[in-house]
């Protein structure tokens, strides 16, 4: 466990809660696509079937469970509890574009061909592109709540803080994991576009908004 | 070892 390894791990847990927050104190999802937020309970889901096979620490452990109660909380509220304010219209990328290649890609490349390797692989990969639905949404209304940008920028920073305790471990322990570094950077770059938008609009004050 | 390593990881 090194710093940055430490404050990625926070800054996820606070995306979590900056969203679930958000839907619970305004009683509406508006604006906040359920497709990313099914995506990332899957990925929770596959990566963390370790939790019944492998203890590596208390923190470990209580982290998984964790970032697991509050993305299911969270589809929960979207689709059962506030419905009615979930913007389906402009929720319309289609997942199964993301699933199908992703599930192919981590038979295909992985550690390990074993079932527990492939969904760990299988939900790093979809991890790297589960955010596409909600960018998607944002393209298409044009505009993002203030409170729904930082979300995103605490949810990006999270891996481009992963990306430094790699190569933070890579010099003090010699370790890398080329799976999730390649899959890490490509989930950073995603985000660079918003990265951008919201250090030049939305920490001056103003509402993130696409140019027309 | 190399793969026990990543598992440490959230």
């Amino acid at each position: 466990m090194n710093v940055f390894r430490l404050v990625g791990d926070l800054s996820h847990l606070l995306a979590i809660i900056i969203l679930l927050l958000k839907i619970w104190k305004t009683r509406s999802c508006a604006g906040v696509s359920g497709k990313s937020q099914i995506l990332f309970s899957l990925v929770f889901i596959t990566r963390y079937l370790d939790l019944f096979t492998n203890f590596i620490s208390v923190y470990n452990s209580v982290m998984k469970i964790i970032y697991l109660v509050t993305s299911l909380g969270t589809v929960y509220l979207m689709y059962f509890k506030f419905k009615a304010t979930y913007d389906s219209n402009h929720d319309t990328f289609r997942i199964e574009f993301l699933v199908v290649p992703v599930g192919g890609l981590s038979f295909l490349v992985n550690h390990d061909f074993t079932p527990l390797e492939i969904l760990w692989t299988f939900s790093i990969y979809l991890e790297s592109v589960a955010i596409l639905p909600q960018l998607f949404m944002i393209s298409k209304t044009g505009e993002a709540e203030t409170i729904t940008s930082h979300y995103l920028f605490a949810l990006g920073s999270y891996r481009a803080l992963y990306i430094v305790n790699w190569v933070y471990r890579y010099y003090t322990e010699g370790f890398f994991d080329l799976i999730a570094i390649v899959a890490g950077c490509v989930q950073t770059i995603l985000y660079c576009d918003f990265f951008y938008l919201y250090i030049t609009k939305v920490l001056k004050g103003k509402q993130l908004k696409l140019p027309a | 070892s190399f793969k026990a390593a990543i598992k440490d990881e959230l």
